[in-house]
């Protein structure tokens, strides 16, 4: 997956970290100290479809198949940037009744991006 | 944009224009964001924390968690013993709850409150332990004590739900499973605990179990309740891949 860097408008990963300190959330939040809201822009023309990322679907390989072939109705199927892998996190906190809770959380960080 | 046409079909194709256009544009992922995290974890607000637990009992609790440290990336590191070296794992589906006494009506009574979650996922107990300090009085002039320590659910019969003999040689943590009582308390509204602690031969050997103190004198020794919960679809996964 590409990282964006100002320079590129195609399809890449923007990073985005939010420390918890500086939005008031660390009182509550024990571990990590931020959080990185990694997310995905940029254009998708159709020659790109399906090609960047890692870890796209079997299932979009095989639209983007049949939309090169010309088949409806993939063709008219707009291709768009989306996160095509993410990883889990952990998180620990205090929850309201002053419990100490350790959370893992599946797909919460962006790893790479890809279109569709 | 609406002039390009189908492009505006996917909302992130139109980000690197909304970025330069709009003004707050990190404030308003910032909001994002915030609403996200509350999302994953199940929560309608962020937590209010009006008395924060004292920082002895809060690291002792973390040190006896079943997880290493938690990376800046949100990542956990895990001490490989035979190798004395840390390694990186990806977590699993799945939570660890550390519940602070509170006083409970009499003083041997404890009272825990376990977290509450909308949606029910916290169903499936993995594991779930009372950890209580049993403290050896300076008095005591034995070398080694044996007491039993027994735990009874308030209002639910005389049958002790958990009982341990111990033989102590000085103060320190034990732990009583409570598996079972949490899985039935986690199904209730409330989810609420009250148990009584009960120490046999405690008082003729000197031992005293640290139970909850007032002035918070010995808050490093408050009881705690910790458990390993697991959502339904995790859980049953694991068991077919044992």
């Amino acid at each position: 997956g590409l990282e964006c860097d100002g320079k590129v408008s195609i399809c890449c990963r923007k990073q985005f970290y939010v420390n918890f300190r500086d939005i008031g959330w660390s009182d509550w939040i024990i571990a990590p100290p931020g959080y990185y809201g990694n997310y995905c822009e940029g254009e998708c023309p159709s020659h790109i479809a399906g090609t960047s990322g890692s870890s796209l679907s079997f299932h979009s390989a095989v639209i983007n198949h049949y939309r090169i072939r010309g088949y409806s109705p993939f063709n008219n199927i707009k291709s768009c940037c989306v996160p095509t892998k993410l990883r889990a996190m952990s998180m620990l906190y205090y929850d309201d009744e002053h419990n100490i809770v350790k959370k893992d959380i599946q797909n919460m960080i962006v790893e790479e991006c890809g279109c569709s | 944009s609406p002039e390009e046409g189908p492009a505006s079909d996917c909302p992130s194709c139109s980000l690197p224009k909304l970025q330069a256009e709009v003004a707050g544009f990190d404030n308003q992922l910032v909001e994002a964001v915030k609403r996200h995290i509350l999302n994953m974890l199940h929560l309608k607000s962020r937590p209010n924390i009006t008395h924060p637990v004292p920082k002895a009992a809060l690291l002792n609790a973390l040190k006896k968690l079943h997880v290493g440290r938690v990376r800046e990336d949100g990542r956990v590191e895990i001490e490989d013993h035979s190798s004395s070296k840390s390694a990186l794992n990806e977590p699993e589906q799945a939570s660890e709850i550390i519940s602070f006494a509170e006083a409970g009506p009499a003083r041997d009574i404890v009272h825990f409150q376990i977290a509450k979650e909308e949606d029910g996922d916290l169903s499936l107990v993995d594991q779930a332990n009372i950890w209580l300090y049993l403290k050896v009085s300076n008095k005591s002039n034995r070398s080694r004590s044996e007491v039993t320590i027994r735990l009874y659910q308030e209002g639910d019969g005389s049958q002790a739900i958990s009982q341990k003999r111990v033989d102590i040689k000085r103060s320190g943590w034990h732990t009583l499973p409570v598996s079972r009582t949490v899985q039935a308390t986690l199904a209730t509204q409330e989810r609420s605990l009250l148990l009584k602690v009960s120490c046999e031969r405690c008082q003729e050997t000197g031992v005293s179990p640290v139970l909850v103190e007032p002035a918070e004198k010995d808050a490093s020794h408050q009881p705690f309740l910790m458990l390993l919960v697991r959502q339904s679809d995790a859980h049953t996964h694991r068991i077919r891949k044992r």
